[in-house]
């Protein structure tokens, strides 16, 4: 927690991907912080909890300095006077949070979440791992099924239109690529990732009707919501030629 | 032929 909002981070058991999630402090009803506090939590316990609260309860959570629990009050909007209340203990983490390092990247695509969630699901189907390259005139999303041979593929292609934006929910543009794609184009770049691992970033499309992936040769994929409220980073180990 | 790499050799430790 900082005085611009919370942040978490976490990783897969099998260290493969790295997920960053800042809230803005704005997306609080109230937001008050002494000093900048790290915890580190199990997150099936936080989940848990949070699960306990309905989508118009008023959640708190507190931890005060050296605290070892993070407590979360929950409260019936209209029923003020009544609260459950439960603790959630740290646990040591050890060196296992990471401190992710800004790069510069060489390409960067933003595409509809939903048309990249039903790519990844798609792609999934066929193989455990895809290619992924970005080129000056648009985007190409490969996976082959080494035992059947089949072979599926999604383009994009650069927006001709500058803001190529639906006007309905059901008018979604084929393929469309959106503006961003000119300012961050420095170079063609591909990578490998897992299928498996893309799927799970790309569950997230509730969050955003956007979504970014950025690239640079050799680094980790990175798959970007941003949102009034915050932004939302996986980033995916790449497979790597031995 | 590749092999997965592990995200935490891609950054650090503090």
């Amino acid at each position: 927690c900082s005085k611009e909002g919370i942040m978490l981070q976490g990783m897969d058991e099998f260290h493969i991907s790295l997920v960053e999630f800042f809230l803005s402090k704005r997306s609080f009803e109230s937001y008050a912080l002494c000093h900048d506090l790290c915890m580190s939590l199990p997150i099936d316990s936080l989940a848990t909890v949070l699960k306990k609260a309905n989508d118009d309860d008023v959640c708190t959570l507190k931890a005060g300095h050296k605290a070892k629990v993070l407590t979360v009050a929950i409260e019936t909007r209209d029923q003020p006077w009544l609260v459950s209340k439960h603790d959630v203990p740290f646990i040591d983490l050890g060196s296992e949070y990471l401190v992710i390092s800004r790069i510069p990247y060489d390409a960067k695509i933003t595409v509809w979440s939903t048309r990249f969630a039903r790519l990844a699901h798609e792609l999934h189907q066929l193989s455990g791992s895809l290619d992924i390259q970005i080129i000056h005139e648009g985007a190409r999303f490969t996976a082959l099924d080494e035992g059947s041979g089949k072979k599926g593929c999604f383009i994009f292609r650069r927006a001709k239109v500058v803001d190529e934006y639906r006007d309905s929910e059901d008018d979604e543009p084929a393929g469309a690529i959106i503006h961003e794609f000119h300012r961050y184009f420095h170079k063609a770049t591909s990578l490998r990732v897992s299928t498996k691992y893309l799927v799970h970033a790309s569950k997230r499309a509730p969050l955003s009707s956007k979504v970014s992936v950025l690239m640079k040769e050799d680094q980790p994929l990175l798959v970007q919501y941003d949102f009034y409220e915050g932004v939302l980073k996986f980033y995916i180990a790449p497979r790597i030629a031995d | 032929t590749r092999s997965q790499s592990s995200i935490s050799s891609y950054f650090q430790a503090p």
